[in-house]
């Protein structure tokens, strides 16, 4: 996967993720065109029986489609749909302050990862105060489906124990390939950063 | 007499003047030289995942392209110098914003499911992992049409302009990435890689090509010309969908010239979340942003602040609230599925972007990590990798 972020001379911006999916997609390559073909049905596994999870409900709520019940497990297509797009955890964003003139076009790449590397750049940058480099560059942690931690190489010692002796469970990823990119338009400075992770450079004027 | 005092008042007159004027001409000054800091630009950047690619973006703005052509420009490009992340047979979400009217609108052109796709595909799913390698997980690709859309609806520049300085890139002196070289090079991937039909572009013979040696791509190179040429039809309706689509039946896939020709994007508008003094603005399902907008909306009431992480207890137990923040989050993911194929999961998203069900999950979460995985509504989870 791959995230651009664009700020035009005029405040217009463009937040934009694109992928094939796994490295390589289905590594499956058409010689006469030249393409690598994506492996995009295989996001079909992480699709979920509707209502398999409920957060407990508030009081208010009715439950069905519009709430936060479930949705009849019936009503579970278990076959992929012609014309349906698979889940997904690609996120392009942007965030527009007009009280304070200022604007985060960012998104990230990474499979599961990018959601929770996106979350912590927006952290870093908007509430932490890290100017925008530092707040993308910060090592992540990322929970698992099972909810185990796990932490980016480089992650801060003290915290990892910190939140063991909260009683979290910790695991090991082998491969950490979370990259976001982002601008940041704050008055009238622009701020570009491309992940040093993937060798990123950005570009301005 | 009263000629000395007209005088005098012209004096006083001019000197205040003046004053304003320098003034004005300070203030004026300072601001354009507002301190930036070394790294900052002050008209447009772009942020790609290369320094070549991000230039390519920069330059189409300079030639009065629009943010979107630029966009288009710089994924042209990451096709070729990240090829293993991205490219025209994968698909693409845009969220554009519009300084002008103020709007911001999502074009979501993602691969869907071809319609002769094997109805078992999903009893398929554990053999397939971690890789997904085989032309039964080949979604219809829908990048250049989302490209097309994008370009009718925001582009400015010349759509072959957008291409060409990638063109110039394959038909010069090329040289293999050293990111892509690193993935070929990886024990992970290679044993994969050299029994697929990628061999036949990255390696010679079972070595991978040389890092920063020369990486010939010819195919790609007429490809993108037919495409600037002739736009994104050639690939949905003419002859380069036809050459994919026999060579993919090749690999046994069953994608078709009626899947490419029935591909559409869908433009909607972006899902609004308020966060204090910001607005987010991202995609709705089957992308993530319900679920990005779920976690910082919960997290903003937590009040995170420089001064919340000056301590190392303060540090850990944000980390904490975030942690704890995720395991919820990732309970909720089962809402993204695609409404436009299931129309009875249209609204299962929504309650992710109302505040009832973020003040719930706060007051879910206490000084323990260790709660039971039915507490997050994650006991009958599995793996959710998806990209």
């Amino acid at each position: 996967t791959s995230h651009v972020s664009v700020l035009g001379e005029d405040g217009s911006a463009v937040s934009a993720t694109s992928t094939i999916n796994t490295p390589f997609g289905a590594m499956v390559y058409s010689p006469r065109t030249g393409i690598l073909l994506n492996n995009e049905l295989l996001d079909l596994c992480w699709r979920r029986p509707p209502g398999s999870s409920i957060t407990p409900a508030p009081a208010t709520d009715g439950g069905g489609p519009g709430g936060c019940g479930a949705v009849p497990d019936t009503t579970y297509p278990r076959v992929p749909v012609p014309g349906e797009r698979p889940p997904s955890s690609m996120v392009p964003s942007i965030l527009i302050s007009a009280a304070r003139g200022s604007k985060l076009v960012i998104g990230g790449a990474g499979g599961e990862l990018i959601i929770s590397a996106v979350v912590q750049a927006v952290m870093n940058k908007l509430w932490l105060g890290l100017d925008l480099s530092e707040a993308i560059a910060a090592p992540i942690l990322h929970v698992g489906s099972q909810g185990r931690v796990e932490f980016e190489p480089s992650f801060s010692q003290e915290v990892q124990n910190g939140l063991r002796e909260r009683g979290h469970s910790q695991s090991q990823r082998p491969f950490f390939l979370n990259v976001v990119q982002a601008v940041a338009q704050e008055g009238t400075c622009v701020y570009a950063v491309s992940d040093s992770r993937k060798g990123g450079e950005a570009a301005g004027y | 007499m009263a000629c000395g005092r007209r005088a005098t008042l012209s004096l006083v007159l001019l000197g205040l003047a003046l004053t304003l004027a320098i003034v004005v001409l300070a203030v004026v000054l300072s601001r354009r030289h507002t301190p930036c800091g070394p790294n900052a630009f002050f008209r447009a950047a772009v942020a790609a995942d290369s320094k070549v690619c991000s230039g390519i973006g920069r330059a189409i703005l300079e030639q009065q392209g629009s943010p979107v052509d630029a966009t288009i420009a710089a994924l042209v490009c990451t096709g070729v110098i990240n090829p293993q992340s991205m490219g025209l047979g994968g698909g693409v979400i845009f969220t554009i914003y519009n300084a002008t009217t103020g709007k911001v609108e999502i074009i979501n052109a993602r691969e869907s499911v071809p319609a002769n796709s094997d109805p078992d595909l999903l009893t398929q799913c554990d053999r397939a992992m971690p890789l997904g390698k085989g032309s039964q997980w080949i979604g219809v690709p829908g990048e250049l049409r989302g490209y097309a859309e994008a370009h009718r609806r925001h582009g400015r520049l010349p759509w072959a302009q957008l291409f060409q300085p990638t063109i110039e890139l394959l038909r010069g002196d090329f040289h293999l990435p050293s990111i892509l070289s690193q993935f070929l090079n990886s024990s992970f991937l290679r044993p994969s890689l050299t029994t697929s039909s990628l061999r036949q572009l990255f390696f010679n013979g079972t070595e991978p090509l040389q890092p920063q040696g020369p990486f010939p791509w010819p195919a790609l190179a007429a490809t993108l010309e037919t495409v600037a040429a002739e736009g994104a039809e050639a690939f949905y309706k003419g002859r380069l969908g036809r050459m994919l689509v026999e060579d993919v039946a090749k690999e046994g896939g069953r994608l078709t010239m009626k899947d490419l020709g029935d591909f559409h994007p869908e433009v909607l508008d972006a899902l609004e979340m308020s966060l204090g003094d910001y607005t987010l603005y991202s995609p709705p399902p089957p992308a993530g942003g319900a679920i990005l907008s779920f976690i910082l909306n919960v997290l903003r009431g937590f009040n995170f602040s420089a001064d919340s992480v000056a301590s190392p207890e303060g540090s850990v137990d944000m980390y904490h609230h975030l942690v704890e923040t995720f395991k919820f989050a990732w309970g909720q993911k089962w809402r993204l599925w695609d409404p436009r194929s299931h129309r009875n999961m249209q609204n299962v998203s929504l309650p992710l972007l109302g505040e009832e069900l973020a003040r719930h999950t706060r007051q879910q979460i206490d000084g323990s990590g260790d709660h039971r995985l039915s507490h997050y509504s994650l006991e009958r989870t599995w793996d959710h990798r998806m990209g």
